[in-house]
């Protein structure tokens, strides 16, 4: 299963919903590769790993081996495929033929899931992903820039499953740094729910700055603090997303 | 002056701060032009604007007029260039010549300050921004990885600045999202200020829910919650700027 997660809207969640998710499916016995196609590298320094080299960008390009590239996160029970300079060489060199896409789809042999880290942009390496992916997770940070960024974002997934991958299906959109204490979170929690039903996880990610502490410790949340909120909401996430992918 | 508020860190108050630097130095008497280089069109919706038709990316590939396209904000005081589709249009045709830098630097005739909001990454449309403007603003979420991406940020403006244009500099670093209960926050601001100095203004702008109110509302906070923190924080902003700008 090859999720994506994406949103063109900046700072909504999607490195650390990436990194969390795959942290909590690891732990409950799913074999999980994460794939950081974020030249920023986000998903890679935030698990304390230094940039690839080579790194992502050359295994799709072709020029590099997935076994020369992957590291194992012993003690995170998860596999990373980290950024590096070559993600900005793929970038410059993306012929938009199926090559890449088909390589990165080519990673989830021997996984349960393939997490795709996204950059904030409908640029490149976001089709890529979208032209590989099962479906998509779309964190939402439950504010008015944010909503009002959902339906061009809707439009592009309907876009790439026309075109290049007809099988890629929204998996669902969760709710992110959702102060409960504001009336806008509310608001906004109340208007997605309207429009996109059950296809809003019930899980939602209260903001908590053990989620902003988290990566400079190089862990996800559910190993940095445990028992709090915000790593509980994640594993509430984890276990829908399991219900969604694994039930159906 | 042409101001150009960048980071390719997603979510860090980029938009926000180009709505709120317009609305204050406006309200000190400054003749102000707002253009809105992200496809997103977050500052123009955020000031209750419609995507232009024709917008800002007709404007720079030469297709339109700049009044036909710039709209009037009377009652903020200053002027937009809005977003729209040709930006995309723009993003595809880019030809890397100088023409689209040129035509934004014209921009700024009779004005007092060009402020260019750019979306969350390096692409083309940045560094159109990047070839045309005087000194850049980053704004910077105080957290873990928005202050990672500082060293690549700089990097990309040393290298505009040797290739394109020589006379870009970096007029600061705003420190936003500021949560001083937090210890986070409170080291990334010593790292910043030890790093950089006196590049780092003074003015911090705290966390604080008018702002994320205030784009639903089509006003910057300065008009939306003329006393609140938020709003004193970008007035005092605003006076940093202009005695970097004027006094010089
Ligand atoms: N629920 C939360 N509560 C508080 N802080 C959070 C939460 N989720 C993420 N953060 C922090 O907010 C910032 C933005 O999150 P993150 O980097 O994961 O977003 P992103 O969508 O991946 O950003 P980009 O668009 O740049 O890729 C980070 O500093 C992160 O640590
Ligand atoms: N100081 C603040 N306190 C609380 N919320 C804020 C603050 N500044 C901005 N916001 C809110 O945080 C979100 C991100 O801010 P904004 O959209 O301005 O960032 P950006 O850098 O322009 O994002 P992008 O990278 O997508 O262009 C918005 O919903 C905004 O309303
Ligand atoms: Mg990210
Ligand atoms: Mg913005």
């Amino acid at each position: 299963m090859i999720l994506v997660v994406a949103n063109q809207k900046g700072g909504v969640g999607k490195t650390t919903t990436a990194v969390n998710l795959a942290a909590s499916l690891a732990e409950k016995d799913r074999r999980v590769l994460l794939a950081d196609l974020d030249p920023q590298g986000n998903a890679t320094s935030g698990l304390g790993a230094v940039p690839g080299d080579p790194d992502l960008g050359s295994y799709l390009l072709g020029e590099s081996g997935a076994d020369e590239v992957r590291l194992g996160l012993e003690d995170l029970g998860f596999d990373l495929m980290p950024a590096g300079e070559d993600l900005l060489s793929l970038l410059a060199a993306y012929p938009g033929d199926g090559a890449a896409p088909r390589r990165l789809a080519a990673l989830a042999q021997g996984y349960d899931y393939l997490i795709v880290d996204t950059p904030p942009s409908v640029g490149p390496l976001s089709l890529i992903a979208l032209a590989a992916g099962d479906a998509v997770v779309v964190p939402l940070q439950a504010e008015y820039y944010a909503l009002e960024g959902l339906a061009a974002l809707v439009r592009t997934l309907d876009r790439v499953r026309r075109r290049q991958n007809p099988r890629l299906r929204l998996l669902g959109i969760l709710l992110t740094m959702y102060d409960r204490r504001t009336v806008l979170a509310r608001q906004v929690e109340a208007e997605v729910r309207k429009h996109f039903g059950e296809r809003v996880f019930q899980a939602v990610v209260p903001r908590s700055v053990r989620l902003a502490e988290a990566p400079s410790f190089g862990l996800p949340v559910v190993h940095y603090a445990p028992g709090s909120p915000a790593s509980w909401a994640y594993h509430a996430f984890a276990r829908e997303v399991i219900q969604r992918v694994e039930a159906a």
